[in-house]
This record gives structure tokens, C-alpha cells and sequence, in this order.
């Protein structure tokens, strides 16, 4: 269901999630996405989605329920992507999309939060164009000594280091931010595949295969698993993009965590002033 | 992650947060009638004999023991159902924190039993909806990096104040009376309780005593002399455990 | 480790507790959580 606030006239909708009573209570999802989205909800960031409330109802012998009140938000990028007209997003708009994107994932950073499934189908666009970061079910409060589910964000948004499943932090999420980047002017995905292997060989295949140095020592796969090649033009997967859009969406998409750019500087990127 | 720890604007939002999840108040004789002191010292040394047989991450014991005090704090508890409140505070941290959380079974074996599962299951709804879902409270240990990241040490030096801070915060929060403190400040003081504890080596000799504490309480702005009485009250209460432990 | 709790008396405790937290949320959202279905006109206009 979704309502309407006669007062505010703003839209809420309810997600429910159900509990066979018999196994460990609350799933770790619920537990974890309202926990940081009560955590981050004194901020009220406009590029966040609000949770208003969380109604727990009486268990019945078998299950209990949860249902979360969460701002309505009329559609999500994928849908907002699939709707635009050829010959595409204008980039005024991309940029704008960006913008708000970076500004989200920059705050959930300082908050010492990673998303870790950011991908269209979770990003919200309202009607004015707003944009909203939302299901924080995989997110994560982040510290340093921490065991971390080594599989985590779609197939197609996972970063090289999740892939290789060796350590990540926060620039797992910019990773995912650089596919979702490529994939406003394209209107279609940028990686797109089958399992890890072909996913981390179609990454290779267009930044080039990393150098002995960069490939990462506590990984099972070696780098010997994949061909050679050379980086190709972005240009060639993104013919839409602008000069600075393409030395923004290189940054992004750099192989080593450490090097790739983070949100707050994407953030100063000249190509959103160009 | 240096986009973290290099990063001022993470310590910031930390300490603008913190103040949300200290509990609402000193609960014994006023919320409480029927739970004392020492009751709640024997729960929480139970709940960090759990987290350590289990090998639990660090975060885990502080946080459950700041659920049970915010709980203590909001809702009268009968004394009898204070070891099912630690068992549930236990399981919602480590939903919350670990990778693999501890099992509902597991938790009812470390009390012999004396809950059932469908107890715990049970109380897990009502301990989250009374604590509002607020669970990623802050703790001490979410200060540790960002402290000794300012703090001049060699990297060995600063992994053994790491773990000697870490041990000294767990033993704050078998203690009652660092209930109400911010965790910010019980960081700082364990930190310079663990500096002080180590033998000053050539190399940081300045940085000792008096201006190690204004350090400190510069890092996270924290008054110089409730840094020297919380420090203090920590090495009171280290003497007295290293002493109880003695004796046992 | 104080004594063993009377199990009828837990049972009611937790039943009181969720009942409140159910009836606050009914009539914040006048919307019953437990039967997923909008209750009576209130402050929100529910659609499905």
C-alpha cells in the first residue's frame, strides 16, 4: 500500500517483511537497514530515502512481521533510464543525476557507511528529478577490524576487489557509482556478465588487464587466469560522453581501490563545471 | 580505508551522533527497583565471557551493553528476566556487527538453558521496538583509529595501545558508573590510561603527562579535566579488577 | 543468574509491551499492521 498525507500531501509506502518464527528472529537485513537508516535519519539528507517508521506486529504461532513506512518515491533509475527518448539523457541532466548521486554517497561515507548494492534498480528519482539513495539491506556501518560477507552488490556493479573477493572499504561503492555513470548515456548496462570470471574479463577488456604490481596477493584467482590487453578508448563503450564526463568515469572505474577517486573529490571533478 | 580515517568530517559526524544513544539517565533505584548494581556487573561480566568464547568482533560487547543500559533506562525489569535482557542485547549486537551472529540456540545454552528460544525471539521485538530501532549506537571503539591516527606513535607502539584501549573499554562497560559518560570521552581517557600504562620510550618523551592529555582532549573535544577524572576513574577501576582477579 | 522468572508473567509482559507499540502505530498510520489492511479515514489516504 501507499498513502497520501492529507497534511503534508507527501506519499508514503510500506515494505513488510515477514519472519518464520522457528529461525533466528529478525533477518540481518532488516536489522541492519533500519539501524542505519534510524542512524542517518537525524541528518533528513535529501539524497537519502526517509524511513518514518517501523510498526512491529504481535507473533502469530508461525511468523512475525515488520513492516517499514518509508517516503514513496514514484520510480527508480532503471525505470526513469528505460523511459528516456532516444537519443538519450541530455548530459545537463546526467550531470545533475551525478551530482546528486556523489552528494548521497559522499554523507553515507562520512557516516562511515558503505551501501554495497548500489545499482539502478536502487536509486529513486522523484518526480522533480530528485535523487534518493535507498535499500540499505547489504549496507554495512563500516570499521577496520571487521569480517566482511565477501560477496556483495550485483554481478554487474561489483568492483574488481569484491570480484577477486580480497579486503574493500568505501570505494566498492564508487565502483558501482562509475557503472551507473556510463550507464545514463548508454541507457544500457556497462558489464555485463555471466558469472565472476566473464564479469572481471569484460571489466579487463575495456581498462585493460591490471599490471603484476596492482594484482592484489591474497586473491585465489591469478592474474595468468586472463588474457592480456590493453586499456581501450571509453570513448568506444560510451561514444555519448563528454571529455571530462570520460576522465571522471576512468577515475571511477580505476582497478586499485586505493586509487580510485572518492565521492567527496568526484564531487570537485571539473566535468561538473564543464 | 584512508577515505575514512583521513577524513575529518567522519570523526565530526561521530561525535554530533554519539549523544543520541547514551542512555536517558542513571536507572538504578529510579527506573529500577528491583536491579542493582552488582547484578548488572554480574550480567555484563557473563556478556563479555560469551563475546569471548565466541571470539565475537571487539564492537560487539560494548554495543549490547549499550542496548541493556538505554533498556534499563526507558523500562522497569524484573531482576529474574536481567540475564534474558543480556542474552537479547548480545543477539541484536551481533545481528548488527558480525559477520556470522550468534544463534538464538547458542545464546539459551550460555544461560544453562534458563530461556527458551521462543523467549528470546520474543524479547528481540520488544527490546528494538522500546530502543526504537536505534541500534547503531556509537561506541568508545569508534573513536580508537581516528584517536591514534592524530597521535605520533610508530605503528608498534600503536598496536599495542590499540589492544591495551580496546581491553579498557570492554572493562568500562562492566562498570556502571561510565553509563552515562560519552563514548568519545571513555576513547580518550582509555587511550591515554593505556599511553600512561606503557613505559615512555625515548622517542615520545615530550609527549607525556600534561600535553598528552591536551592532545587528547583536543582530538575530540573534550574538557582537559573531565579527561583527567574519567582517565583516573579508569585506572581506579583497572587496579581493582587486576586486584579482584588476583584474588580469585 | 536472580532467580528464575515466572514464564507466564514473561509472556504477558511481552504481549502488553507489542500491544501498546501495535495500538500507537494503528493509530499514527490508522492502518492495521497485523492484518495489512488500511483502517477507517484518517490522517492518511492509503491506496493499494
Amino acid at each position: 500500500y501507499k498513502a497520501r498525507d492529507r497534511d503534508s500531501g507527501q506519499f508514503v509506502a510500506l515494505k513488510s517483511v515477514r519472519v518464520q518464527t522457528n529461525q533466528d528472529g529478525l533477518p540481518l537485513s532488516t536489522v541492519r537497514e533500519v539501524a542505519l537508516l534510524k542512524r542517518l535519519e537525524q541528518f533528513d539528507h535529501p539524497n537519502i530515502v526517509r524511513l518514518m517508521d517501523v510498526c512491529a506486529t504481535l507473533r502469530t504461532d508461525q511468523e512475525t512481521k515488520v513492516t517499514l513506512v518509508f517516503e514513496h518515491v514514484d520510480q527508480d533509475l532503471r525505470t526513469y533510464l528505460e523511459k528516456v527518448p532516444a537519443p538519450g539523457l541530455p548530459i545537463q541532466q546526467i550531470r545533475d543525476l551525478m551530482q546528486q548521486l556523489l552528494c548521497g554517497l559522499t554523507f553515507l561515507h562520512s557516516n562511515r557507511v558503505l551501501h554495497r548494492d548500489l545499482k539502478p534498480e536502487n536509486i529513486l528519482v522523484t518526480s522533480r528529478g530528485q535523487v534518493k539513495l535507498a535499500d540499505f539491506g547489504l549496507a554495512r556501518i563500516y570499521s577496520c577490524h571487521m569480517v566482511l560477507t565477501p560477496v556483495v552488490v550485483t554481478l554487474w556493479y561489483r568492483s574488481p576487489e569484491v570480484l577477486l573477493q580480497t579486503t574493500y572499504a568505501t570505494p566498492v561503492d564508487i565502483w558501482s557509482t562509475g557503472c551507473i555513470f556510463a550507464e545514463m548515456f548508454r541507457r544500457k548496462p556497462l558489464f555485463c556478465g555471466e558469472s565472476e570470471v566473464d564479469q572481471l574479463g569484460k571489466i579487463f577488456a575495456v581498462i585493460g588487464l591490471p599490471s603484476e604490481e596492482e594484482w592484489p596477493n591474497d586473491v585465489t584467482l591469478s592474474r595468468q587466469n586472463f588474457s592480456p590487453q590493453n586499456p581501450q578508448p571509453i570513448t568506444d563503450c560510451v561514444p555519448e560522453i563528454s571529455e571530462k564526463g570520460a576522465e571522471l568515469l576512468l577515475e571511477m572505474l580505476t582497478f586499485d581501490p586505493l586509487k580510485r577517486i572518492s565521492a567527496l573529490n568526484a564531487l570537485d571533478h571539473p566535468f561538473f563545471t564543464e | 580505508d584512508p577515505n575514512i580515517y583521513c577524513d575529518e568530517r567522519v570523526l565530526q559526524s561521530l561525535l554530533t551522533v554519539e549523544d543520541r544513544y547514551v542512555p536517558q539517565g542513571p536507572y538504578f533505584k529510579r527506573v529500577q527497583k528491583d536491579i542493582q548494581p552488582f547484578m548488572r556487573r554480574m550480567v555484563a561480566t557473563w556478556m563479555l565471557e560469551v563475546c569471548e568464547e565466541e571470539k565475537c568482533e571487539e564492537d560487539i560487547f560494548p554495543l549490547a551493553m549499550n542496548y541493556l543500559d538505554r533498556f534499563l533506562a526507558a523500562v522497569p525489569t524484573r531482576k529474574c528476566f536481567l540475564q534474558l535482557l543480556g542474552a537479547v542485547c548480545l543477539f541484536l549486537a551481533s545481528k548488527l556487527k558480525a559477520c556470522q551472529s550468534l544463534s538464538a540456540r547458542k545464546l539459551c545454552m550460555y544461560t544453562d538453558n534458563s530461556i527458551t528460544s521462543q523467549q528470546l525471539l520474543e524479547w528481540e521485538l520488544v527490546v528494538l521496538s522500546k530502543l526504537k530501532w536505534n541500534l547503531a549506537a556509537i561506541t568508545p571503539l569508534d573513536f580508537i583509529e581516528h584517536i591514534l591516527h592524530k597521535l605520533p606513535f610508530p605503528e608498534d607502539r600503536q598496536t599495542l595501545i590499540r589492544k591495551h584501549a580496546q581491553t579498557f573499554i570492554a572493562l568500562c562497560a562492566t562498570d556502571h558508573s561510565f553509563t552515562m559518560y560519552p563514548p568519545s570521552m571513555i576513547a580518550t581517557g582509555c587511550v591515554g590510561a593505556a599511553v600512561c600504562g606503557l613505559q615512555p620510550n625515548q622517542s615520545n618523551q615530550n609527549l607525556w603527562g600534561d600535553n598528552l592529555m591536551e592532545l587528547l582532549a583536543k582530538i575530540t573535544h573534550t574538557e582537559v579535566d573531565c579527561l583527567k577524572s574519567c582517565q583516573e576513574q579508569i585506572e581506579q577501576l583497572l587496579t581493582s579488577s587486576l586486584k579482584e582477579s588476583q584474588q580469585q | 543468574l536472580f532467580g528464575s522468572g515466572d514464564r507466564e508473567e514473561l509472556a504477558r509482559e511481552v504481549e502488553d509491551q507489542m500491544r501498546d507499540m501495535e495500538k500507537a502505530s494503528k493509530e499514527k498510520w490508522n492502518y492495521d499492521f497485523a492484518k495489512n489492511e488500511p483502517l477507517a479515514p484518517g490522517n492518511y489516504e492509503w491506496q493499494e
